[in-house]
């Protein structure tokens, strides 16, 4: 629940977010942020890079920023 | 704060730019 306070950043949430719609890093970073997750920042930065990269997601640029996107 | 968001999100797509 959004209350719970426990926010985890795993592939099957950046997946969700990401077959949703575009987000760029800086989206996905607000959703997964450091007091939510419990993780630091570093940590964010290595689990992030790595989910993006299993996940492969195509990219498209919207008002000049590079967004990340999963087909369904 | 949101430099440090920034300074996340570059080190995050450098690290992927060096991927591809």
């Amino acid at each position: 629940t959004p209350c719970s306070g426990d926010i985890q950043l795993t592939e099957e949430a950046v997946r969700r977010y990401l077959t949703r719609k575009p987000m760029t890093t800086k989206d996905l970073l607000k959703k997964f942020q450091t007091k939510k997750t419990g993780l630091s920042s570093e940590q964010t930065v290595n689990v992030l890079a790595q989910i993006l990269k299993r996940l492969n997601p195509d990219r498209k640029t919207i008002h000049d920023k590079m967004h990340f996107y999963l087909k369904e | 704060s949101s430099s440090e968001a920034d300074e996340m999100a570059a080190a995050i797509e450098a690290e992927l730019n060096d991927f591809i």
